[in-house]
């Protein structure tokens, strides 16, 4: 070891891309997002780290594309020359800080001629920002040289003496074998695939898939900095630029693996702030999920927050103060995610929260700072640390929220037969180019 | 040695200070460092690279240094140099 070895006290590490390449035609902002997501993956795979992504400025680990002096003491210098950074851990404000030269050519599936391999570069420095140093070894990801593409993300491992040094410092994930050595398969390949976030039914859309523009939802959620919106069995999702992320509502118990398949829709959902697990509640009954996965030994009974069994309206965390918030009828409760209680003198009356109505749909937070109130078809917003509703709330969601003009729904009646299509008066066809939004469902 | 064509404005003894393997330019004397500090410096950059330590710039290094890489050193500071005993 050249240096002391620094390392992350804790195992959950929030990420966040501050800023994207400027001139790259070919990686949109998701696909850059993903190949950080894999980047990331590579290391959490093996070790007992657990990454998630975030919106907001506090991120352990904040990606930037930058170029020239960006005043970190590390300037770029153009087209090759150095290409990426990543800060140590440790107590320093950049710790895990990521950064790299937006005057490269990044590519993905690209050959090597075309530029450099963001994903490769990627799972280097962020072996950095979990605390490793540069090795000579020719075969490891951490030789400070870049030495192209290293294929596909999904697939790529990591070599042995990589593993073993990223769990000298975090030992083995519970999920892995470290006897397991080079040129030995894995007696199972990992089921990568399995954790790709996937909200797109090959189905079609069946016959109880609820209309967005005209229903009330169960639950709202901001979840990685994104907004859910829950209906019966489905769910709508939004991006964090509040860009529909596709029509159809995706079905959940085909994106939240683990939820019994009896459940038919859910009262409430937020995302902790101290792990960023997300919790379900249904009646007297919680779950718990790490990403789109169901954790051990749930659901269990809401009695562990201290609320009663008879269930929970809204759940959403307050920017404001971090805490998280509980409504069912006319009251709220309190209740610190550190100290994993209620906190004392609730619950209290929900009109305090002046301009609310009792009986909430759900609530959350979004990234603007402002707290989102629903119910029925109309949505309330607080602004920061306010207790009042702003002037000119309620409005419609389905018109604010999910793409939807005030007379419009999402398919015909099913009961009455299509006039468009059986008498060619397309007059009568809704046609959303003419509300202005052209909405695609994609993929990185 | 000559300056290392691909390395963009850098001369090879700053890119051996850049990342670690030359320490930081004396404050008195400026950028001038011994000669036998310099070949020990290419010798344990070339043996980092998976080169043969010929302590000189020959083109073997020349392009390794040329080669697009992290920002970062491959010897943290303060680990070169001599020790304490």
């Amino acid at each position: 070891a050249l240096m002391p070895q620094s390392k992350w006290n804790k195992r959950h590490l929030s990420w966040r891309v501050r800023t994207f390449p400027k001139d790259s035609a070919l990686l949109g902002h998701d696909t850059v997002r993903a190949l950080m997501h894999y980047a990331l993956k590579v290391w959490s795979d093996i070790a007992p780290l657990n990454f998630h992504e975030v919106a907001g400025s506090d991120a352990d680990i904040q990606i930037d594309f930058t170029k020239a002096d960006h005043e970190d003491g590390y300037p770029f210098d153009g087209p090759g020359g150095t290409v990426a950074h990543a800060f140590f851990p440790g107590e320093k404000f950049s710790a895990g800080d990521t950064h790299f030269d937006d005057d490269e050519a990044w590519t993905f599936r690209s050959p090597d001629a075309d530029g450099v391999d963001l994903f490769a570069v990627a799972v280097h420095e962020f072996g950095h920002a979990i605390g490793l140093i540069h090795t000579s070894a020719v075969e490891s990801i951490m030789r400070p040289y870049y030495q192209g593409p290293v294929g596909d993300p999904l697939k790529y491992h990591l070599t042995y003496e990589d593993k073993v040094r990223v769990w000298q410092l975090y030992g083995v994930r519970d999920s892995v074998s470290h006897t397991d050595r080079p040129g030995v398969p894995p007696p199972t390949e990992p089921p990568v695939l399995g954790d790709v976030p996937n909200n797109r039914s090959t189905l079609p859309m069946a016959r109880d898939a609820p209309d967005r523009c005209s229903s009330h939802f169960d639950a709202v959620a901001q979840i990685r900095g994104e907004a859910f919106f829950f209906k019966g069995k489905y769910f709508w999702r939004l991006t964090r630029e509040k860009h529909l992320v596709s029509l159809r509502p995706a079905q959940i118990h085909r994106f939240w693996r683990g939820l019994p398949p009896s459940l038919d829709g859910v009262d409430a959902v937020y995302e902790r702030a101290a792990d960023h697990k997300i919790v379900f509640f249904k009646g007297s009954r919680y779950w718990l999920f790490k990403d789109n996965i169901m954790e051990e030994g749930y659901p269990r009974p809401i009695s562990d927050f201290g609320l009663p069994l008879d269930g929970v309206d809204a759940a959403f965390v307050w920017l404001h103060n971090h805490k998280t918030y509980f409504f069912r009828e006319r009251r709220y409760w309190r209740y610190d995610e550190q100290l994993r209680q209620m906190d004392p003198g609730y619950p209290k009356a929900s009109a305090l929260w002046k301009g609310l109505p009792p009986d909430l749909d759900d609530a959350m937070s979004w990234s603007d700072g402002s707290s989102y109130f629903f119910k029925g078809r109309e949505y309330w917003r607080v602004p920061g640390s306010a207790v009042e509703a702003e002037p000119g709330f309620p409005r419609l969601t389905s018109t604010d929220w999910l793409l939807c003009s005030q007379m419009q729904a999402d398919s015909p009646d099913p009961e009455a037969p299509d006039a468009a299509a059986t008498t060619g008066d397309t007059r009568r066809q809704p046609d959303r180019a003419h509300d202005g939004y052209e909405v695609c469902s994609c993929t990185s | 040695g000559a300056a290392p064509s691909g390395t963009a404005q850098l001369d090879s003894v700053d890119w051996l200070s850049r990342f670690g393997y030359l320490p930081s330019p004396d404050p008195v004397t400026g950028q001038l460092q011994t000669q036998e500090a310099l070949t020990r410096a290419i010798r344990a950059m070339q043996r980092f690279g998976g080169l043969k330590e010929t302590g000189i710039f020959d083109q073997d290094t020349l392009l390794l240094m040329g080669t697009p890489r992290c920002s970062l050193p491959d010897v943290p500071e303060g680990s070169t140099g001599r020790s304490r005993r």
